[in-house]
This record gives C-alpha cells, structure tokens and sequence, in this order.
C-alpha cells in the first residue's frame, strides 16, 4: 500500500504569465515527482499541486526564489488519508 | 444474499464490490424503468456496468452520464450511484423526470474506471489512470480523459507514459474509453454527453484541445450558467461556468470534445466540490449535499435537453 506521510499539497498562485510559465517548467521536471491536482493555465487560477516529502524543500525554494506565493493546502496527506479510512471503516460498522 | 438496497449507506464511500452490488439491487427493485447493462469490460476484465433508465420504446433519444473516469475522484462515483437512486425513485413523483424518461433515455456509467477505483482501494488512493501495461515501459496506465480522439496527443497530454496525464499510443487505446465510443456509436441517438469528475467546481463545454468557441457556444454557455444556477441555489455552491481551455487549460484528446465533434451538442463535464482544501478526499459527509447539488445542474441540462430536440 502506497503511504503518503510527508506529502503536502501546496496551492499556489501566479501573479502574471511569466510566473505561469515557470511553473509549467516545474512541470515538466519529472525527478521531483510533483502530482498537479490543477495545472497552471493562468494567473486567474489557482495551481494545486500535491509533493511528495522528498521534493518539499526543493520546490519550495524554487516558488520563493521566483517570488511565486503559495499557501499549503494540506499539510500532511496521509493524515486525511487516515481520517478518511476511519470514517469508512465506523460506516461499516 | 437477499438483494435489498434498505442498508446501503448513500452518504459513505464503498468499494467496486459494493456498488456493482448496488447497480444490481436498483435494477431489481425498479426493474420497471431500470435495467443494468454490460458494456465491455476493463483492461484487467473487470466488467464495465451500465444502468439503463427507460419507460420504454425503441432507440430513444437518450443522455449519457458517466462518472469516475478518473479513479481517485471518489466523490464523483459515489454521486453518480445517489443519481441513479434518484432518478428512479422520482419517476412517476417529479412531473419533471416523469415527462423526460417518458420521452427519452438515460444511460448511466457509474464507474468509467473500475480497475483505477479498485486500486484506489487497495494500492494506491491517489491513482488516476487506467491501469494498462505500456509495452518497454515500467510505468503502468493511461489518462483516459487524454485518450479519446479529439485532438488527440496534442497540447495539455504528455506523450510520457509515467505521467498523470499520459494520452496512451494511440486514441481508444484503452479499452474503457473504446468501450463507451462503441457503445455510443452503436446507439446512434445519444443528444447529450454528461461527465462527472472532481475537482474545482467548473461546469465546462467544449473545446479544450483548442482555444476556439464551439459553434453552439451561445446555447452551450446559457445552458451551462442555467445549471450552476440550479447548483447554486441548494447549499451556495459556486460553478464557473466555460470551455475546458478559458475555464482551466488546454487539454487534448478529452471525452466531451469527442463527443461535441461527434455530433452530441449537449456535451458537458462536471468538476465537483469541492475548491482545494480537501482534494480527492472529500469528507463522507458532503456526498449527499454533493450529490444533491450536482442532480439540480443535471436536471436543469436534461430539462432543456428534453426540450430542444435537434
């Protein structure tokens, strides 16, 4: 079973096309194994993107050095993985 | 086992087991209107169910629903199955849903990717793909919503097989996207395509694997913000309302831009709730409100669909 302790959902908001478009280079760089829930598309819209633990800190220096904002979403996945699993398991019984 | 639908519990998440339970419990209990159909089946054989809602009459005008194309989007499977409920329990109270099935058909895919919703359960909750092996490669699965021939490998699907959005080697490669196109051409009178998907909370018309207005885009759009108003006026849930590519981005090779080419005006694509905080893993407790919400839209779409025969 995958487990994903660590694994943060960053969202991020770009405030111009430049910005955009380095986050569609973020993208494509496959090593980081980042899982775009929304893609970037335009400043209007939010970029959700979940990150496993070991890519956290590059990632997030890449959107603060390119002054890119970004909140976390949720800040462990396997936390709400659990509740989840608990919650279904109560509806069970 | 005696077949009851009394214990199903609508307002949790179930395993593939479960539902496909459910799917034969409706077709039962209301065989009067529904009737469960086969389909084809799944890459790893795994049947692909649908449930035929009619009064009757022969090659009906009909509107497709599918839901769950992408597997990890749990809120959309379990609203699909409430819909199925629903239409079934209000034919013969909803004056509304009474005159539609008394003209047309429903078809209702419930589960467009059960070999991805299977491993949700047991490997893997985030998996989004199909679940078909790529010859020379060790990344397994397809983007079924990549895979349709609509622009297909174009901008907005990867070509890498180890992506999320990876649009497979060829369009209908994947066998449940395969399935549906065969059954929908065979059909031959299906006005209207429906997809359920999670999340965001856009309701979007075609096109996304170009960035220009379908020739219906007046109808479409009018239509569109009509059924996020419906959405809207239960809990306040807001829609956007827009083509795929000016609502989210562009993306090719999709199923609602395949089946507007194909001739189906009515083709549509929900993302449901919910707006980020809890992704694919939406409380239990919001199915039914979800649910809910997104039947008022799917009515409004169905109503002016019965209503605008073309």
């Amino acid at each position: 079973l995958e487990t994903f302790v660590g694994h943060q959902v960053l969202r991020i908001r770009a405030s111009n096309k430049e910005q955009i478009q380095k986050l569609q280079f973020l993208e494509t760089l496959e090593h980081l194994q980042l899982d775009f829930w929304l893609n970037p598309s335009s400043p209007a819209l939010p970029v959700d993107v979940r990150i496993p633990f070991h890519s956290l800190q590059a990632v997030k220096v890449f959107l603060e050095s390119n002054s890119i904002e970004y909140s976390i979403l949720i800040e462990d996945l396997q936390v709400v993985l659990d509740e989840e699993k608990q919650a279904m398991a109560l509806s069970q019984q | 086992r005696e077949r009851s639908s009394s214990t199903f519990n609508y307002g949790t998440y179930h395993s593939l087991t479960s539902i496909y339970e459910e799917l034969d419990n409706l077709a039962h209990e209301c065989s009067g209107i529904v009737s469960k159909l086969t389909i084809g089946e799944s890459y790893e054989k795994r049947p692909l169910y649908v449930l035929k809602f009619s009064t009757g009459g022969t090659n009906r005008p009909a509107i497709w629903i599918d839901a769950g194309i992408h597997s990890r989007e749990w809120i959309t499977q379990a609203s699909a199955i409430w819909i199925a409920r629903k239409i079934a329990s209000d034919y013969g109270s909803d004056p509304s849903i009474t005159s539609l099935l008394d003209k047309m058909d429903i078809f209702l895919l419930a589960v467009a990717n059960p070999d991805g919703y299977e491993f949700t359960h047991t490997e893997n909750r985030m998996w989004r793909k199909t679940r078909s092996r790529n010859q020379g490669c060790l990344c397994i699965g397809v983007d079924p919503n990549r895979n349709w021939d609509a622009g297909f490998g174009g901008p907005g699907a990867s070509s890498n097989p180890c992506s999320d959005t990876y649009h497979g080697p060829s369009a209908n490669s994947e066998v449940e996207v395969k399935s549906i196109v065969d059954f929908i051409e065979n059909h031959g009178n299906i006005v209207a395509f429906l997809t359920l998907h999670s999340y965001s909370q856009l309701l979007m018309y075609p096109y996304g694997y170009k960035c220009t207005k379908p020739a219906d885009y007046a109808e479409l759009d009018s239509v569109g913000k009509a059924a996020a108003s419906s959405i809207h006026s239960l809990y306040g849930t807001t829609f956007e309302v827009g083509s795929i590519c000016t609502t989210i981005y562009q993306a090719s090779g999709g199923s609602i831009d395949w089946s507007y080419d194909y001739g189906i005006k009515y083709s549509f694509a929900f993302e449901l709730r919910d707006t980020g905080t809890y992704g694919f893993l939406l409380p239990a407790s919001q199915i039914i409100p979800t649910a809910e919400e997104t039947w008022l839209g799917l009515k409004t779409i169905m109503e002016h669909v019965r209503d605008n025969p073309y």
